[in-house]
């Protein structure tokens, strides 16, 4: 039997635009997600511990596979008050969610079929970064959502006080810049789609700082830390002409 | 513009 009640379901609305559906590795230790986006330039990967679950409970390893487009409804027409269950018995071909809503005590119950989902699954290997920068999230998806309104990548820079997101497209160019603690080995300037930055923002709500890990020439991190887990995304990097 | 990478050419499949 499983079961787990998850109070941060903003969660699903950081991910659905980037996965329509995906494998949850459900364990005793907590669930798991590791998937590609669908257009295989990023690499989403979220654990949550059993700790943030209120209860947790997984007897048996059990893969279940959920379009988060489906999820994404369930979970937005309950609004932010209600709270997400997930439930499975020994059929894995379907699984329960319910929702509740902790005011009203409305309790609403879905019975959905697990998908069979064709899933490559990516070995990320272990990198040492050049730079670990760990800035306020919602002035990271301010920077994001502005240049974006305007152009189409940004470069990265960053030097000992400072990160620089700088942008140039057809109007012209913007660019922003940040102070800083962290520890740099060296200066680092890549350029990545805004666009994909402005979708991982959409996590903000998750956690009040997201970390960015940035060397040149390897995928960027971009962290934000949960209660009990986190959800990372990776980004390929653009490269030369 | 530089090219966009996939990011199966860092990650290799398990």
């Amino acid at each position: 039997l499983f079961h787990a009640r998850f109070e941060q379901a903003g969660l699903v609305d950081a991910i659905k635009d980037l996965i329509q559906d995906s494998d949850f590795h459900c364990r005793d230790s907590g669930i798991a997600l590791r998937n590609m986006d669908n257009s295989q330039v990023a690499v989403v990967v979220i654990l949550l511990e059993a700790g943030g679950f209120l209860p947790y409970h997984c007897d048996r390893r059990l893969n279940l596979g959920i379009s988060l487009t489906s999820l994404t409804k369930i979970v937005h027409y309950a609004g932010d008050e209600a709270t997400l269950a997930l439930k499975a018995n020994d059929n894995p071909d379907t699984f329960n969610l319910v929702l509740e809503c902790l005011q009203t005590g409305c309790i609403i119950k879905y019975d959905i079929k697990s998908r069979d989902i064709d899933q490559e699954h990516l070995e990320i290997p272990k990198t040492d970064y050049a730079a670990t920068i760990t800035i306020p999230s919602a002035e990271f998806q301010r920077i994001c959502r502005n240049l974006s309104q305007l152009l189409e990548s940004v470069a990265n820079e960053a030097s000992e006080e400072r990160i620089k997101f700088s942008s140039s497209g057809d109007i012209g160019s913007g660019s922003a810049t940040l102070r800083h603690n962290s520890d740099l080995t060296g200066p680092i300037a890549l350029t990545i789609s805004l666009k994909y930055l402005v979708n991982f923002s959409k996590a903000t709500a998750l956690s009040y700082s997201v970390t960015l890990s940035l060397s040149s020439e390897v995928p960027q991190l971009v962290e934000y830390k949960v209660e009990s887990g986190f959800a990372r995304f990776y980004f390929a990097p653009q490269i030369g002409e | 513009q530089g090219k966009q990478r996939m990011i199966s050419s860092f990650f290799a499949p398990k």
